[in-house]
This record gives structure tokens, C-alpha cells and sequence, in this order.
């Protein structure tokens, strides 16, 4: 859907984004 | 509201099953003694659900609802504490799940408890393995795993 294309904003591209900014947390901080 | 709470407990079925813990696993069914539950949380924080803790875990409990009830309220307050005082994950006071529903099969309760699980393992020390892992199952999973995460984000946060 090229709308979701929008800004980089694939499906693939949320899913890296998301689970890669929890790697990225701190420990002992929120989810 | 009803079909979000299955295809949640489905995916996180997929993912429970992508642990290769050495017990059946093959549907929601297998989960309800807790057995398998607490052997995974063991994998997560060996230091937290630890072996004096796990051993309390019944093993053999069969059809034994009483029992497959201990066992998942043993898995369920050492969870919460583990959100609780290792994660500063504050639950809100609806998360008192009803493990009497999670013996008997109920998918909204067992995903809930999953979704706590799941919790614990993409912030424990050990979490970039779980992470990896994830990120390697079926994108449609990892949607709904997501989501699940936002929604404890979003209740921790209100």
C-alpha cells in the first residue's frame, strides 16, 4: 500500500523501529 | 474485542512455541499447569524465578484443576513482582487475572498472562536474544506481539 510507504514508514520498517528502540533501551526503565 | 483477544493468544502462542522448551506445546491447552510457563520465566531471569521457586512447581498435576491453579498463581505473583520491583512495570489495578479461567483454557486470560510474559523477556538482561528472535518470526506476529507491548505501555503510562 503506497500510502504506508509514506516517510519510510513500512510495515517492516514500524516493526524494526519498535523492537529495535526496546534493544536500545535502558535497564530498569518502562517497556 | 473478542477476536483481538484470540489472534493475541495465538501469536503469543507462535512465540512461546519458538522457545523449544523441552515440554508439549502444542496448543493452549498445554499451557494451563503453569509447568511450561514457569520453565520459560526461569530461562528469562534464572536469578528471579529460580530453582527453589520453580521446584515449588507441581510438575505431574494431570486433569488436577486445584492444582493447575497453585501452579499458575505461583507463575502469576512472582510475575507481577518481577514487573513490578526488577521492571517498574506498574500494572493497573485491573490485572487481577482469574487463574481458575487460565486452567480452564480461557484465551483472554492466558493472553493476558502471555502479554506479561512476553514483558518480561524484551526487558530482562538477557533480552536481545528474545528480541532477535522475535523479530525473526512472521511479520504478522510481530504485529500483534507489538501491539500487545504498546497496550502495556499505554496502561503503565495512564
Amino acid at each position: 500500500d503506497p500510502a504506508n510507504m509514506k516517510g519510510g514508514a513500512t510495515s517492516e520498517g514500524v516493526l524494526a523501529n519498535f523492537f529495535n528502540s526496546l534493544l536500545n533501551k535502558k535497564p530498569g526503565t518502562p517497556v | 474485542e473478542e477476536d483481538k483477544r484470540l489472534k493475541l493468544c495465538e501469536s503469543l502462542m507462535i512465540w512461546v512455541k519458538s522457545f523449544n522448551v523441552c515440554l508439549p506445546c502444542e496448543s493452549i491447552g498445554d499451557l494451563t499447569n503453569g509447568v511450561l510457563i514457569a520453565e520459560i520465566l526461569h530461562g528469562i531471569d534464572p536469578a528471579w524465578f529460580d530453582s527453589s521457586w520453580k521446584a515449588r512447581i507441581k510438575m505431574d498435576v494431570r486433569d488436577n484443576k486445584r492444582l493447575k491453579v497453585s501452579n499458575l498463581k505461583k507463575v502469576l505473583e512472582r510475575t507481577k513482582d518481577y514487573c513490578d520491583e526488577v521492571l517498574y512495570l506498574r500494572l493497573d489495578d485491573d490485572a487481577g487475572l482469574d487463574t481458575s479461567c487460565i486452567a480452564d483454557g480461557d484465551t483472554g486470560e492466558m493472553g493476558r498472562l502471555l502479554q506479561m510474559v512476553l514483558a518480561c523477556a524484551v526487558n530482562c538482561d538477557r533480552k536481545q536474544g528474545y528480541i532477535e528472535a522475535i523479530m525473526g518470526l512472521e511479520e504478522s506476529v510481530q504485529h500483534v506481539l507489538m501491539a500487545a507491548l504498546q497496550e502495556l505501555l499505554n496502561k503503565n503510562e495512564s
